[in-house]
């Protein structure tokens, strides 16, 4: 994976195991 | 046995039924009359909490958090305008005439005049709204069809690299092929003949292309607006449409 996927909101998102509402 | 889920079709569409995100609101009432500016600053409200449910939802999809994350990320990326123009249309399709966006954001066709290019978009999804009025769209049938352009949507990708990634692509066509199945037995249940179910399956898959037109469409617009500086975009609506129109282009 990238560097540049990584830093996605989205790769955050999917990769945090708590919901992502919380997150947001 | 749905394919190595372990879940028969009847268990797989109760579990993306119950996926489904919750409704969602404004966070700012918008007064009218509606201007360009007011409507698109809405209209990109909606969809960027909507985003952040999406996520929610794909990740209890049975079967998707197994893929590499990667795929999850390129899954998302092409379908997401998808998945939210078929919810916009689950969520009209018993009022006619009308799109409701939310519930305290419902909208026909003239009140789309304000937003340059719009209307043609508004009137793309009316008549697709009609037709799934005219198929009865059953709940679950919608559920298996939002599934389905989620698993679909890696058309576009580039050929797997690792092990892993073709791994995780076969992964994806066995997930789809258990929500094609999942689809097939909510079919089945209505009591039409053998080949009446065969036709419907074929009509409600047909519209699937007529979405992704009309979420290209959507894209192309909502890249015009960001351009012309009528909205500003939130942060993951314009990484998502970004990772839309770098692909494109």
């Amino acid at each position: 994976t990238s560097l540049k996927e990584k830093h996605k909101i989205l790769h955050r998102l999917l990769q945090n195991s708590s919901s992502p509402v919380d997150l947001a | 046995e749905g394919r190595g889920l372990g879940l028969s079709p009847e268990q797989l569409v109760n579990c993306i039924l119950e996926a489904e995100p919750p409704q969602i609101y404004l966070r700012e009432p918008i007064n009218k009359p509606y201007t360009e500016a007011s409507m698109m600053t809405s209209l990109t409200n909606l969809a960027d909490q909507e985003l952040v449910l999406m996520i929610s939802w794909a990740k209890k999809i049975p079967g998707f958090v197994e893929l590499t994350l990667s795929d999850q990320v390129h899954l998302l990326e092409c379908c997401w305008l998808d998945i939210l123009m078929l919810g916009l249309m689950w969520r009209s399709v018993d009022h006619p005439g009308k799109l409701i966006f939310s519930p305290d954001l419902r909208l026909n066709r003239e009140e789309g005049n304000c937003v340059e290019g719009i209307m043609e978009i508004f009137d793309m999804l009316l008549a697709t709204t009609s037709r799934f009025r005219e198929l009865k769209l059953q709940r679950e049938e919608y559920v298996c069809l939002k599934a389905m352009i989620l698993l679909n949507s890696n058309n576009c990708s580039s050929l797997p690299q690792t092990p892993e990634d073709v791994e995780s692509r076969g992964k994806v066509l066995r997930l789809l092929d258990s929500v094609t199945d999942a689809l097939v037995w909510t079919i089945s249940r209505t009591g039409l003949s053998s080949q009446q179910q065969s036709i419907r399956l074929a009509h409600l898959l047909m519209l699937l292309s007529h979405i992704r037109h009309l979420s290209n469409k959507g894209i192309e617009h909502l890249s015009t607006m960001k351009r012309k500086n009528v909205v500003l975009l939130y942060d993951l609506l314009l990484e998502m449409l970004d990772a839309n129109t770098s692909q494109s282009s």
